[in-house]
């Protein structure tokens, strides 16, 4: 008697999770944009099996935007997955496969990023600031203020706008603009790019020194900004290959100063 | 002339009895949430 197909497998079933882990392992680390991504749910699995130790895996994987930049070294198990509350971003990824005698391989990536509705977030903190487009010129203008506030002031080098990472934008109890972006480290310090800003480009690959800030600024009832930037230190650079398609998301190129 | 035969109500009964303590299995997909469902 032929010997019965297995089980199908269960989305939870280690074997399942081992798949996503290698899934969502490929997509954060084949992405230059944006944000690290963590598992939030196995949607879907199908296996299709290939002969003795050999099958393709099919996956439909829910992740959640974390508080980690694509660029930092920080390990995705140390990466807070941003609150509800603070308007979360969902991606939504289709993944395929190949498991040979054990060895699990992504072959393909296909993902779409979306935020979470503003009515939802609402529903759960009516006062919480939304995310706001990354072209909108409040941001624009925060983001230019902040890194030529920081600039002014670092001893260190001068530093390039990469990416624009997110935005939100508040109006209660004070108006307010939070923006958060990565930022690369220039072959310039902050005195030399003084005299001549142009000459500033970012360090080449082999010597790239990236890093991430944070500003808020208070519009009324007082003007007040606040920046903070951690740089990561010299790394190895990741592939350029965006995956996580982010909707609405206009990236400035590398180097180019917002104006 | 074909004439639907009834079934006696007894052998309705016949079909292959569950075994006991037949639990249907939970549906395996999708997985459990594992931070909260957007």
């Amino acid at each position: 008697v032929p010997a019965a197909p297995p089980a199908p497998l269960g989305c939870d079933d280690p074997e399942s999770v081992a798949a996503a882990e290698a899934a969502v392992n490929y997509i954060n680390g084949h992405s230059d944009h944006g944000y690290k991504f963590a598992l939030n749910r196995i949607k879907d699995i199908r296996v299709v099996p290939q002969g003795p130790n050999n099958a393709i895996i099919f996956l439909e994987l829910d992740l959640l935007e974390t508080k980690c930049a694509i660029l930092s070294p920080t390990p995705l198990a140390n990466c807070t997955v941003r609150s509800f509350a603070e308007h979360a971003v969902e991606g939504d990824c289709d993944v395929k496969l190949q498991k040979v005698d054990g060895i699990i391989s992504v072959l393909a990536s296909k993902c779409h990023s979306h935020a979470d509705s503003s009515e939802d977030v609402h529903k759960v903190c009516p006062d919480c600031p939304l995310l706001a487009s990354l072209n909108n010129t409040e941001v624009l203008e925060v983001v230019s203020a902040a890194l030529n506030y920081y600039n002014r002031k670092t001893i260190d080098s001068y530093l390039r706008l990469l990416e624009i990472g997110r935005a939100k934008i508040q109006y209660h109890p004070v108006h307010a603009v939070f923006a958060e972006f990565a930022v690369g480290a220039t072959n310039c310090s902050a005195e030399q790019a003084k005299a001549n800003v142009g000459a500033c480009q970012l360090l080449p690959e082999d010597q790239s020194n990236f890093g991430f800030c944070t500003a808020v600024m208070v519009k009324h009832p007082s003007q007040d900004l606040q920046v903070d930037c951690q740089l990561y230190g010299h790394q190895v650079p990741a592939p350029h290959i965006p995956l996580l398609s982010r909707p609405g998301v206009t990236y400035a190129h590398p180097g180019q100063d917002t104006s | 002339s074909l004439t639907k035969g009834a079934v006696p109500v007894a052998a309705q009964h016949d079909r292959v009895p569950r075994p006991v303590g037949f639990v249907p299995l939970p549906p395996s997909c999708p997985g459990k949430i594992l931070h909260f469902d957007i």
